[in-house]
C-alpha cells in the first residue's frame, strides 16, 4: 500500500519513481488531478503533465515545466514537492483555492526524461537530450536552444558537440515539440514558467535580443514583487531581468518563444545554490529551495489569476 | 558510468571585462574538455568550470598566468556523486 504520505520529498528519485508517484498522487487526489501523457521522448519515454483542474472547459491555464536541463535535479524535486503542495493546498488555501476555482495549472516534472535517466545511469553531468545527431558521434540537444524564438541566433551553437547545440531545427526535438503542441492545441496559457538549476535568478523575455519585450515594465515589476515574497523565507537572494540582460544572449529559449506566442506571462527561473555545489545541490536543501520558490510561483500564479487578458 | 574522481569545480569571481574576455577563449577551446557550469558573461555573476582531473594544473597556470582569481568550489566531484549516490539507496530501501 503507497501513500504520498511516505514518499521522501527531500530526496531526488528516479523516473520511475517519480512517474510511479505521479499516480498515487492522482489517485489521492481524484477530483482535482489527471494525468495526462503528451508524447514520447525520443527513447520511448511517455512524458506525463500533472493537470489540476476543478472542472470547466478549456479554462484558462498556467503552465509550468521543471527538469527540461538533465543535470539540474533540484527543479525537478522541486516540482515534485510543487505538485504535492497544490494538491494538498486545494480546498485550505483560500487563495490557491480561488485559483484553481478559475484555472488550471499544467505541471510537468520530466520535461527531458531521456536525459535525466541518462544522469542517472551513465553521466550525472549531462544536460541535453539523447537524440542522435546526423554526421556526428555527439549525441543531444539542447532543448532550451530549440524553440522557435530567434532560433539559430547568437548564444546558441551550431556544433552538435555542445552542451547548448540548438539542433537542426526549431522544435527538431520531440521532448519540445510534444510541449509546443500541447500549449498550441489548448490555446488559452496565459502563464509559461520554466524551472532550471541555479544561479538564483528570476527571468523574463527576451533572451534572443536585448531589445525590451512590450510588457517589460509590468513583467519586472511582477517579477521583483515575487522574489521578494521568495527571499521572505530563508533570505536567498535573487536578481531579476530580462535573460539577455542578466545572464546573456541565448536564442531558441522556452519563454521567448511562449511571449512571441501571446502568453504574456512568461518567466523562467534558476533556483537556488548555496555557492558551493552547483549542480550537486544536496538533497537536505530540497524541500527549502522548493518551499521558497512556492512562495514567488504564487505570487505570479496570482497575478495571472487577477489580470486576465 | 562516467567517473569524475579528482575533477574539480572552480569559481571564478571576474573582475573585469578583459578577464571575461579569456574566460570566454577557454570556453571555445576544447583542449582541456572544460564544463562551464555558468559561464563568463558579466563581473557580477561568478563563473563555475568544471575541470577534468588530467586538465587542472594546465586551467589554473592558465588563471594565475593572467592574475584571474579563483576558488576551488568543489574539490572532487566524485566524492559528492558517491554521497548523493549512496543517500539514494538508503531512501530507495527505507
Amino acid at each position: 500500500e503507497r501513500s504520498t504520505r511516505s514518499f521522501n520529498f527531500g530526496a531526488y528519485h528516479t523516473l520511475d519513481t517519480i512517474y510511479s508517484w505521479m499516480d498515487t498522487l492522482v489517485a489521492e487526489h481524484p477530483n482535482l488531478i489527471t494525468k495526462q501523457e503528451i508524447g514520447r521522448s525520443y527513447e520511448n519515454r511517455p512524458m506525463y503533465v500533472l493537470k489540476f483542474s476543478t472542472g470547466g472547459s478549456n479554462r484558462p491555464a498556467i503552465w509550468i515545466d521543471t527538469g527540461i536541463h538533465s543535470r539540474e535535479w533540484v527543479s525537478p524535486a522541486t516540482g515534485v514537492w510543487t505538485a504535492n503542495k497544490i494538491a494538498t493546498d486545494y480546498g485550505t488555501d483560500a487563495s490557491l483555492t480561488s485559483l484553481l476555482n478559475t484555472m488550471d495549472i499544467y505541471l510537468l516534472i520530466l520535461t527531458n526524461p531521456d536525459g535525466y535517466v541518462y544522469t542517472h545511469s551513465n553521466d550525472r553531468m549531462w544536460r541535453k537530450t539523447r537524440s542522435r545527431n546526423s554526421g556526428s558521434i555527439c549525441r543531444g540537444v539542447d532543448p532550451n536552444r530549440n524553440w522557435d524564438a530567434g532560433f539559430g541566433g547568437p548564444g546558441a551553437s551550431s556544433s552538435p558537440c555542445s552542451d547548448s547545440y540548438r539542433g537542426p531545427s526549431a522544435h527538431s526535438e520531440i521532448e519540445v515539440k510534444n510541449v509546443v503542441d500541447l500549449i498550441k492545441s489548448h490555446g488559452n496559457f496565459k502563464a509559461f514558467i520554466s524551472v532550471h538549476a541555479y544561479s538564483q535568478l528570476l527571468m523574463y523575455p527576451y533572451g534572443y535580443t536585448c531589445t525590451n519585450v512590450p510588457h517589460q515594465a509590468e513583467l519586472d515589476s511582477i517579477g521583483r514583487a515575487a522574489v521578494q515574497k521568495l527571499t521572505s523565507l530563508y533570505g536567498t537572494s535573487y536578481k531579476v531581468g530580462s535573460i539577455c540582460k542578466i545572464i546573456y544572449q541565448a536564442s531558441g529559449g522556452s519563454i521567448d518563444w511562449s511571449y512571441n506566442l501571446g502568453i504574456k506571462y512568461s518567466f523562467a527561473f534558476e533556483l537556488r545554490d548555496t555557492g558551493r555545489y552547483g549542480f550537486i545541490l544536496p538533497s537536505n536543501q530540497i524541500i527549502p529551495t522548493a518551499s521558497e520558490t512556492w512562495l514567488a510561483l504564487k505570487h505570479i500564479m496570482e497575478y495571472v489569476r487577477d489580470h486576465p487578458y | 558510468e562516467r567517473i569524475f574522481i579528482g575533477d574539480q569545480v572552480i569559481r571564478v569571481d571576474v573582475q573585469s571585462e578583459e578577464q571575461i574576455q579569456l574566460l570566454q577563449a577557454l570556453e571555445t577551446s576544447q583542449e582541456w574538455e572544460l564544463d562551464f557550469w555558468l559561464h563568463p558573461v558579466s563581473t557580477e555573476l561568478p563563473v563555475d568550470i568544471r575541470v577534468p582531473r588530467s586538465s587542472l594544473s594546465s586551467v589554473k597556470d592558465y588563471l594565475q598566468a593572467h592574475s584571474i582569481p579563483f576558488s576551488v568550489m568543489i574539490d572532487n566531484l566524485q566524492e559528492l556523486l558517491d554521497e548523493e549516490k549512496a543517500e539514494m539507496e538508503v531512501n530507495r530501501m527505507r
